[in-house]
């Protein structure tokens, strides 16, 4: 199973929108896929139609209650199966920082009992607090959704240097897959530069022992698109509410570069 | 002082944009103005050219080695001074988790040594952690920068019981003071209907004794401008770095009712 997690600390880049409808992409391509809501706003639930106040058990009892992980799964649509959240996730980044193994509680509480998928998608909260941290150590890959606005670079660094904390003390087989432009707009100054300082950032780093060594910038970018905003208030996916949208026609493109990365085997 | 907190725990939506820009345009109307930066990732330092590396003194400094507010504001223009972050401000969160009075540490280092200024603003984190409370505690009034999207909107229940609750438990004369729609497009689906939604929300409080219960819709909408994503790479307010664009026009008009609402005196 390839478990990828969609983390940039940077708020409102598009990780929610990716893992959703990259999600609904492979499903479509027969993959059997798995996502998990980490953001204590539960906004991957809510994209899916799974409102909190209808939610017995969740990622919360996950992290804090021993609950397995395969017991909290949904189905939400044929191969899409869902570990939801609620806001109760809020009180979990507090309590488990005074327990043992805190990064690691959600890796065990799948290892406890495996679940036979093809794909894991983690949807995790801004910022770079516990919650992230247990979806960097459950991860096999991550991926770096990212907005090609200034604010959106700064942060890149770090967001970096926590990959590479998070494979030396707890996840050694993390490695970062690519970075994928979101709400794309081919606006002159910005998206061109911006594109060529990840590129070139990340070509200085071939060779070397980063987590990022191999990852590159997707060719697919994921271009700004208004029904890609609205398709949530529709607790639909971009194939179900407008499937001949650019929005479709970009996460299908992406899902089929993620396919073609598959190793044989 | 007016101290002003732009929160909202949606990631993404405009809130270091609209501090930024707000003060600058407060500050060119010859108010004296300080803006807080409670944001690990820094954006509001990097967005006025204080790189983290350059800062020696910041607002991790003022919550966890009790150095007033005061002694680390720098100014940046006329009128206008920061109190920066620096990436170190992540780690406050886990150390304000066992202090005493964790949730009053920014307002205690502020009252120790007042500071006489017109405005305060203060840039909120994404996320509900003890640094969004402490900016929480220490303001008189909030903004809510809002997103008209559908993601967006989930969250105000929450963001609205979280001001409630600190009112009740830490600072009894905070109010929200309006709903500011940022990165505005109109489009017919989405806007206009989450614009409805929130002032039928605003409406049905009034007269009540909840925090929001004099909150309007500010008549300003920061429209979606690329100018406003391209300012922050020159280290400059929009004022400065596009003066005729309609970012300008948009939160010049803002300082303007902001300036309306002040009480005489
Ligand atoms: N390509 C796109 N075109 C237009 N709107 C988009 C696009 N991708 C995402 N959005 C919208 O932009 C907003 C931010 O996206 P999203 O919520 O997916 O980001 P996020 O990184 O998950 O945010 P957070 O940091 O709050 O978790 C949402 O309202 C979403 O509907
Ligand atoms: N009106 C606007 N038009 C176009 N781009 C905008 C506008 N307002 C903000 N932006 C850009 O959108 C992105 C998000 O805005 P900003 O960083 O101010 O939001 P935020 O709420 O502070 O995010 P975070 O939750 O990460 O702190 C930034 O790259 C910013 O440059
Ligand atoms: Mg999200
Ligand atoms: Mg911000």
């Amino acid at each position: 199973m390839r478990t990828i997690a969609l983390f940039n600390q940077k708020g409102g880049v598009g990780k929610t929108t990716t893992t959703v409808n990259l999600g609904a992409a492979l499903a479509a391509a027969h993959r059997r896929v798995i996502l998990i809501d980490m953001d204590p706003q539960a906004n991957l639930s809510f994209h899916l139609g799974l409102e909190p106040k209808n939610i017995t058990t969740s990622t919360y009892q996950v992290l804090t209650q021993d609950v397995p992980l395969k017991k909290v799964l949904l189905r939400v649509d044929r191969h899409l199966y869902v570990a939801p959240a609620t806001t109760d996730l809020a009180g979990a980044e507090v309590e488990l920082v005074n327990m043992e193994h805190r990064e690691t509680k959600l890796k065990s509480m799948v290892e406890i009992d495996p679940i036979r998928a093809d794909y894991c998608l983690i949807d995790c909260p801004p910022g770079l607090g516990l919650l992230s941290l247990n979806a960097l150590c459950l991860c096999t890959e991550v991926i770096i959704p990212l907005q090609a606005h200034f604010l959106a670079l700064q942060g890149m660094a770090k967001l970096m240097e926590t990959c590479a904390t998070v494979r030396e003390n707890f996840n050694p087989i993390l490695s970062i897959s690519g970075v994928l432009f979101c709400q794309y707009e081919a606006t002159p100054r910005l998206s061109g530069e911006i594109t060529q300082e990840v590129k070139a950032f990340l070509e200085q780093a071939r060779g070397s022992d980063h987590p990022w060594s191999h990852a590159q910038v997707f060719q697919t970018q994921i271009r700004r698109n208004i029904k890609l905003a609205e398709a949530p208030s529709f607790n639909q996916s971009i194939f179900k509410y407008a499937p001949n949208s650019a929005g479709a026609a970009d996460y299908a493109g992406l899902a089929q570069e993620i396919i073609r990365m598959e190793v044989p085997g």
